[in-house]
């Protein structure tokens, strides 16, 4: 495992970590979309069931389970916690997120590694994680206001994807077979759907002022 | 190589 991808890692984890912060401290998940975490728990579910067939590294295990535990997690608090549902902008959330499930469906079927069951729910699963975080940037666009630890979350969570593209150079140029184009394709999608984001967030980090998406 | 790839990434 190089530096890149150790830190895109750690920036998914600290991203993971600062929504559970966010919804334990401020008993709020105001800002956040559910549809974007619902989408990102069947991520995990999906890509991971190789848990049970294939075993890389205890680090690679652990950090499955950890990934498929927060998730669900957050969606369980943000749909039957008593006091965080409250805070939830369904109005806002309005994304047809069953629409993206669906496409990523077909296109897993037509285009996998191998027509097996777990090759086509892992190409479903990395279709679907670059376009999951769609709802949620539709959601902060609507809301324009952006409070500071979900801003936090959307920029840690992007920065995770940049340094997973800097680990597919380095493996690029390192090791003689790497070929994984469904993964850097799709990778490089997700990384572009930030790429709007970012510039604003860089912007009110510059100014020193509150992030505030145009509407 | 028609193989699946081993995916050893999260």
């Amino acid at each position: 495992m190089n530096i890149f991808r150790f830190l895109g890692d750690m920036t998914h984890l600290i991203s993971i970590l600062i929504l559970l912060l966010k919804i334990y401290a401020t008993k709020s998940c105001s800002g956040i979309s559910l549809k974007t975490q619902e989408l990102y728990a069947l991520v995990f579910l999906a890509r991971y069931l190789d848990l049970f067939t294939d075993f890389i590294s205890v680090y690679n295990s652990v950090m499955k389970v950890v990934f498929i535990a927060s998730s669900l997690a957050i969606v369980w608090c943000m749909r039957r916690h008593r006091v965080v549902r409250r805070s939830y902008d369904k109005e806002l959330d309005t994304f047809r997120h069953y629409f993206l499930v669906a496409a990523c469906l077909a296109l897993a079927l037509l285009v996998q590694e191998k027509f097996t069951f777990l090759e086509v729910l892992w190409a479903f699963s990395i279709y679907l994680e670059a376009v999951a975080i769609l709802p949620q940037l539709v959601l902060l666009q609507r809301s324009g206001n952006v409070d500071n630890l979900t801003g936090q979350y959307v920029f840690f969570l992007g920065a995770y994807r940049a340094f997973y593209i800097l680990n597919w150079i380095y493996r690029y140029f390192t090791e003689t077979h790497f070929s994984r184009w469904i993964s850097c394709v799709s990778g490089l999608v997700q990384t572009a759907l930030y790429a709007d984001f970012f510039y604003y967030y860089f912007i009110s980090w510059k100014n020193n002022s509150k992030l505030q998406l145009p509407a | 190589n028609t193989e699946a790839e081993v995916h050893d990434e999260l």
